[in-house]
C-alpha cells in the first residue's frame, strides 16, 4: 500500500459525507446504499465513523459528473477513467467524483427497482415470462399507457407480481420538483418538447419540466434512464432503435461495426447515416459500490497499491463477494489505527438505563434481556442487518454488536448489546439458529462458531470442526429444520448439519439454486419466520413457502418490521 | 460470405474516446498517470524516458518489465481504472 506524500489524513475520526447528486442509471436509494456500504468497508477496520449530511459542507462531497465537471481533471466518456478522488483536506480535498458517462450498476447489469404495482419495490427479475414470451428488459407490452413494467418473479403468469420500471413518466430526480413526473408536452424558451431533453444544459443530463410551461413555472427534474437506454454517445437515455441503417446496411441488434475499440453501439433513430444519433448499448456496467470503496480509500488518505488483489489497485475488476484485502487493511490502519474492540461494559446499569427506580439495581450477568442500549437507535433505520434469526419464538435482528427483538405482538424492542447477553460473541454475527430440541443457540461469525446453552458457551470452534470446507469464508444463513438438523448456507451452496453429531451429512453441499429456485444465490442472510423461509439481499427479502415457491418479495423494513 | 469483412471505422459524433494509435494511447496514459512527468524531471532523453516510464508502469501493474510497448501493456492501458495518478511529482 501507499499513502499520499506527508501521510495526508483527516485529523478527526467522525467523518462526514454528502451526496450532491445522483446518476440516472440507478434509483437514488440504491445509490445511497452503495455509498453507505462503501464507507462501511473502511469503518469496519478503523475507528472512523461516517455520517451523512444533507446540506452544508461535508468532509467528503460525493458527486456524479461528465467530461469537464468543474475540476482540472475531466473524465473521458464511457470506460477508461471511472472516477477519481482527492486526498484529505479542505475544499475539493477529500471529494469523490464519479464519471456519469459510465453505466453504473452493482456490477452485474441493470439494477431495476420497481415502483407501484404489487411487488412493493422489489427489483425486476430478468428474464421473466409474460404470456408465453420471455423478456430481458422492461416492456410496455400489455399496457396502453406506455408505462414500462417488469415482473419481479420469473413467471408473471404464475405469480402475478409486477412493478413499473424507472421512466420519466413515473418520476424525476434532483431538480426542484420533489420527484414529480415529467409533463409532456412542455414549453422551454418558447419551444415545445415531447420528451426529455438536454437542451439548455452543457453537462448532457436529460431533463424535463414538471409543469406544462417551464418558462413560467421554472419547475424541472432530471429524467431517470430506462433500462433499455443507451449510454453516452450523443443520445444518452434514448432507447436503441431496431432495425437501424448504418453505412447502407441494416442492423437488428447492437454492433461494433464502425468502431476500432470493439464496443457495442446502436442508433437511436432508424437511420444513423441520416440522423447520426447513437449511444453504447447497456452492458454489465461498473459496480458503484466497488468503485466508491476504492475512491473513498483515496479520500481517507490511501494512494494506489501495487497489490493486484487489493481494493486500492488502480484497475477495476468485479468481485462477487468482496472482502477488504490485508494490504488495504494495513494501509488504512497505518493512518488511523485499528478499530477498537467492543465497547467497555459500564459498571452499573445506571449508565445505560434511564429509569430512575432502577439506578441502584445491581447489574446481573445472567439476564437474557438486558436494558436497551439507546432506544433512539431505531431498527427501522438499519438498511441491512448482519443476521436475522428466530430465538425463543422472537425474531432477533443483529447489527454491529447490537440486536433488536420483534415480539410475537410485532413490537420492536431494543437495541440491546450483544455482548451483554452473549459475552463471548464478536460484534458481527453472520448467522445464527436455535436448535429447538436442545434449545442451544448456534452463532456463526467469519470462520468461527459459538454454541450457547443458557449462559454457558462452547467455542469458538472453527467451521472445519463441523466438516465445512476450509474455503468457506462464512456461514451466511442458517435454517433449523427440526429433528436435530440445520441447513447452513454459504456462497452458492448449502450443507445439512446434524446437530447431535455436530457433523455435516453425506450428500452435501448442494447448490442453492437447484433446491431453492427463484431466490438470489448471493443472499447474505437466510432465516425461518412464521413458517416461511426468508432469503435476504440488501434490504429486500424473497419469501419462500413450504412448497419452496417464492410467494413474496419485499422489504424487511416495511413488511417484517412494519416500519412506518 | 466467407471473405473477411472489411471494417470501416467512422468518427462518431459526441464520442470522447477517439480512435487512437497504441503509441498515442501510451503517451497520453504515461503522462496522465504520472509516469512521464517523473522522467522529465530527471532530465533524461525523451526516448530513454519513455522506456523507463514504461518499465515503471509495468512494475506498478505487475507486468513483465520489458520497457517496450508490448501487447500486454497496451491491453492493461485499455482497462477501466481510477483517474488518480499512480506516480506523483
Amino acid at each position: 500500500y501507499q499513502t499520499f506524500a506527508g501521510d495526508l489524513k483527516w485529523d478527526h475520526n467522525d467523518i462526514t459525507y454528502r451526496i450532491l447528486n445522483y446518476s440516472p442509471d440507478m434509483e437514488g436509494s440504491v445509490i445511497d446504499d452503495a455509498f453507505a456500504r462503501a464507507f462501511k468497508v473502511w469503518s469496519e477496520v478503523t475507528p472512523l465513523t461516517f455520517t451523512r449530511l444533507y446540506d452544508g459542507t461535508a468532509d467528503i462531497m460525493v458527486s456524479f459528473g461528465r467530461a469537464d465537471h468543474g475540476d482540472p481533471y475531466p473524465f473521458d466518456g464511457k470506460d477508461g477513467l471511472l472516477a477519481h478522488a482527492y486526498p484529505p483536506g479542505e475544499g475539493v480535498q477529500g471529494d469523490a467524483h464519479f464519471d456519469d458517462d459510465e453505466f453504473w450498476t452493482l456490477g452485474k447489469g441493470p439494477v431495476v427497482k420497481t415502483y407501484y404495482g404489487n411487488a412493493e419495490g422489489a427489483l425486476c427479475q430478468f428474464p421473466f415470462v409474460f404470456e408465453g414470451k420471455s423478456y430481458s428488459t422492461c416492456t410496455t407490452e400489455g399496457r396502453s399507457d406506455g408505462l414500462p413494467w417488469c415482473a419481479t418473479t420469473a413467471d408473471y403468469g404464475r405469480d402475478k407480481k409486477y412493478g413499473f420500471c424507472p421512466s420519466e413518466l413515473l418520476y424525476t430526480f434532483d431538480g426542484n420538483s420533489d420527484g414529480a413526473a415529467c409533463v409532456f408536452p412542455f414549453v422551454f424558451l418558447g419551444e415545445t418538447y415531447n420528451s426529455c431533453t438536454t437542451e439548455g444544459r452543457s453537462d448532457g443530463y436529460r431533463w424535463c419540466a414538471t409543469t406544462k410551461n417551464f418558462d413560467q413555472d421554472k419547475k424541472y427534474g432530471f429524467c431517470p434512464n430506462r433500462d433499455t437506454a443507451v449510454i453516452g454517445g450523443n443520445s444518452e437515455g434514448e432507447p436503441c432503435q431496431f432495425p437501424f441503417k448504418f453505412l447502407g446496411d441494416t442492423y437488428d441488434s447492437c454492433t461494433s461495426e464502425g468502431r476500432g475499440d470493439g464496443k457495442l453501439w446502436c442508433a437511436t433513430t432508424g437511420d444513423y447515416d441520416r440522423d447520426q444519433k447513437w449511444g453504447f448499448c447497456p452492458d454489465k456496467g461498473y459496480s458503484l459500490f466497488l468503485v466508491a470503496a476504492h475512491e473513498f480509500g483515496h479520500a481517507l488518505g490511501l494512494d494506489h497499491s501495487t497489490v493486484q488483489e487489493a481494493l486500492m489497485f488502480p484497475m477495476y475488476s468485479y468481485v462477487e463477494r468482496f472482502s477488504l484485502h490485508q494490504d488495504d487493511i494495513e494501509g488504512i490502519q497505518y493512518l488511523y489505527g485499528p478499530k477498537p474492540g467492543p465497547d467497555p461494559v459500564p459498571p452499573t446499569r445506571a449508565a445505560t438505563d434511564p429509569t430512575p427506580t432502577e439506578k441502584t439495581t445491581p447489574r446481573t450477568t445472567t439476564t437474557t434481556t438486558p436494558a436497551p442500549v439507546d432506544p433512539s437507535l431505531d431498527a427501522c433505520r438499519v438498511d441491512k442487518f448482519d443476521t436475522i434469526t428466530l430465538i425463543q419464538q422472537e425474531l432477533h435482528l443483529f447489527k454491529d454488536g447490537q440486536y433488536w427483538k420483534v415480539t410475537q405482538k410485532n413490537e420492536i424492542k431494543g437495541p440491546y448489546r450483544t455482548s451483554e447477553t452473549w459475552p463471548a460473541l464478536p460484534s458481527t454475527i453472520d448467522s445464527a439458529f436455535e436448535d429447538l430440541l436442545t434449545k442451544k443457540l448456534y452463532f456463526f461469525s467469519g470462520r468461527r462458531v459459538w454454541v450457547y446453552t443458557g449462559s454457558s458457551v462452547l467455542g469458538p470452534r472453527s467451521l472445519e470442526k463441523l466438516g465445512l470446507p476450509g474455503s468457506l469464508e462464512r456461514v451466511e444463513g442458517a435454517l433449523e429444520r427440526g429433528k436435530g438438523k440445520a441447513l447452513l448456507f454459504g456462497g452458492e451452496k448449502y450443507w445439512r448439519l446434524d446437530v447431535k453429531t455436530q457433523t455435516i451429512d453425506k450428500g452435501y453441499p448442494r447448490e442453492v439454486d437447484e433446491v431453492f429456485v427463484g431466490v438470489p444465490i448471493d443472499a447474505h442472510d437466510v432465516f425461518l419466520y412464521k413458517g416461511h423461509t426468508y432469503f435476504c439481499r440488501e434490504h429486500f427479502y424473497w419469501r419462500m413457502n413450504a412448497r419452496r415457491q417464492v410467494d413474496r418479495v419485499g422489504y424487511i423494513k416495511y413488511d417484517v418490521l412494519k416500519c412506518p | 460470405w466467407c471473405l473477411p469483412l472489411k471494417s470501416i471505422f467512422v468518427t462518431f459524433p459526441g464520442d470522447i474516446l477517439k480512435n487512437r494509435t497504441d503509441t498515442e494511447l501510451a503517451d497520453d496514459y504515461l503522462r496522465r498517470f504520472g509516469y512521464m512527468n517523473v522522467q522529465h524531471r530527471s532530465g533524461l532523453e525523451p526516448s530513454m524516458s519513455k522506456s523507463k516510464a514504461l518499465k515503471m508502469l509495468q512494475q506498478q501493474l505487475g507486468l513483465e518489465e520489458t520497457g517496450e510497448l508490448d501487447q500486454p501493456t497496451v491491453t492493461a492501458m485499455k482497462q477501466p481504472r481510477c483517474g488518480v495518478p499512480d506516480i506523483r511529482n
